[in-house]
């Protein structure tokens, strides 16, 4: 799912 | 990571380097916005919630550290410290800061990837981030004599927003599934508030003469 995408930005 | 990310993430961390050792060093504080860093302290909180939660690599949770204990001491030094805080500009920066966590905090509930707390906390932080800057720029435009490091770090600051944007172009070539509309948008207006002060920063440097925003 599209909200999984993990957040790795600062 | 691509080397724009990797060049926006350290000219941020170079903006920071610049505040404290203007602060920690210079023990001055003069011309910088206590409303702006209140707001980044709020943004990195509300952003790194998931800090403890989900690992993503040494390098990151390094950094949200630091840009956690950076935010959140500069604050303190301007607001406690005994020297520092005697070099605020308290007069100038009168930007009402309040008035901006609400209309972010109010669009985040409406506009976020997924409805749950981090979710909604994270666009927060994105979106309060965009205007964060703006109480700054206001100092900065009522500020005589702009000292050195207090540009530079609005410069490294600006900096590292356009980085991230060419982060995004390429990473949006490169990681088909990469896309964070939320962060995009809001990181062009963020950008796009920085162009004015680009222009006299820029100027100023190559005409080599004093730093001055025009009111």
């Amino acid at each position: 799912a599209a909200g999984d995408i993990v957040k790795d930005e600062l | 990571m691509n080397a724009f990310r990797l060049a926006g993430d350290m000219t941020h961390l170079l903006s920071v380097v610049v505040l404290l050792l203007k602060i920690h060093t210079i023990k001055s504080c003069a011309g910088i916005s206590l409303k702006t860093q209140e707001l980044y302290a709020l943004v990195f909180a509300a952003r790194y919630l998931d800090l403890f939660i989900h690992f993503i690599s040494l390098y990151n949770t390094v950094m949200k550290l630091v840009f956690l204990a950076s935010s959140f001491s500069i604050v303190w030094y301007m607001r406690r410290h005994k020297i520092v805080r005697r070099t605020y500009d308290k007069d100038h920066d009168t930007f009402r800061h309040h008035f901006l966590v609400l209309p972010c905090l109010a669009l985040a509930l409406l506009i976020n990837e997924r409805f749950t707390f981090r979710e909604v906390m994270w666009a927060f932080s994105i979106y309060l981030e965009a205007v964060a800057i703006l109480p700054q720029l206001v100092l900065l435009q009522r500020t005589r004599n702009i000292d050195n490091l207090t540009g530079q770090y609005v410069f490294f600051l600006g900096a590292y927003r356009v980085l991230y944007i060419l982060n995004w172009i390429y990473r949006y070539f490169t990681e088909p599934h990469f896309v964070h509309w939320i962060s995009w948008v809001a990181g062009i207006v963020q950008t796009l508030l920085y162009a004015d002060f680009f222009y006299y920063y820029i100027m100023s440097w190559k005409n080599n003469v004093k730093l001055e925003l025009p009111a």
